[in-house]
């Protein structure tokens, strides 16, 4: 699995990942659904 | 023939695999 | 809120439903298209078999992982930590970016405490030691007053047995 590590911390370090703003009481499990569905 | 199929599911699958195990990675880093 | 260890397996099983609907059983025929037409039921069985194997085999190895991590424990603490600091305004404490002087002021402060506690017992010993020093002192003044009564008794009892011997000299004459 070390591959995975290895791309694991520049993935992690990166800030550019697309934020999730969980707004308080909102659905969780909308919000999961949608990140699996956004296409990118 | 058979494993020309399954080679093709395959590579079909473990790319859909690994891109949606990097979502889940996303989402658990920010979420959990 | 849902705790993290619910976040967190709501995320695998959506992992899980989103692979399951990518290997879908259209997609394996498309990839099996001449087994499928000389035997579907056999392919529809084989179909169903990997997709429930691949499934267990990965709740499997998710669940090894969390236990190897005691994810579940840790998740837990997470929240609390984070249910802990809602109220709190200003933000947490950060490395200054000079080692000595973050080590200097989580140190000083315990060592200072450490000092005074210290310096507390050793008041405290130092009075004790005063008053077993009192009590010594005490008891050998007491000591020296019985010795010197001793003395005195003796030297009256000699005094009075002396006479007793004359008195007996005289009678005896």
């Amino acid at each position: 699995l070390n591959h995975l590590k290895n791309k694991y911390r520049a993935r992690f370090c990166h800030g550019g990942r697309n934020k999730i703003d969980l707004q308080p009481g909102q659905n969780i499990l909308k919000v999961i659904q949608d990140c699996f569905e956004s296409g990118s | 023939q058979i494993r020309k199929c399954t080679e093709k599911f395959l590579v079909f699958m473990k790319e859909h695999f690994d891109k949606l195990f990097a979502k889940m990675e996303e989402v658990v880093l920010q979420l959990v | 809120v849902p705790g993290r260890a619910q976040v967190f397996a709501t995320v695998v099983d959506t992992f899980l439903e989103k692979l399951v609907a990518a290997g879908s059983y259209q997609r394996f025929v498309n990839c099996y298209r001449c087994f499928y037409k000389l035997q579907p039921q056999l392919t529809r069985s084989i179909y169903d078999q990997f997709i429930s194997q691949l499934q267990a085999s990965i709740k499997e190895e998710v669940q090894e992982v969390k236990n190897e991590g005691n994810l579940e424990g840790l998740f837990s603490s997470l929240d609390k930590i984070v249910e802990e600091a809602k109220d709190r305004e200003e933000p947490a404490w950060r490395p200054s970016g000079i080692p000595e002087e973050d080590i200097r002021s989580t140190m000083v402060p315990y060592l200072l405490k450490h000092r005074s506690h210290l310096c507390r017992v050793l008041r405290e010993k130092e009075e004790e030691n005063r008053k077993v020093a009192e009590s010594v002192l005490m008891g050998r003044n007491r000591i020296a007053e019985l010795q010197q009564l001793i003395q005195a008794r003796q030297q009256a009892w000699q005094a009075i047995s002396k006479e007793q011997q004359e008195l007996i000299m005289t009678f005896q004459e």
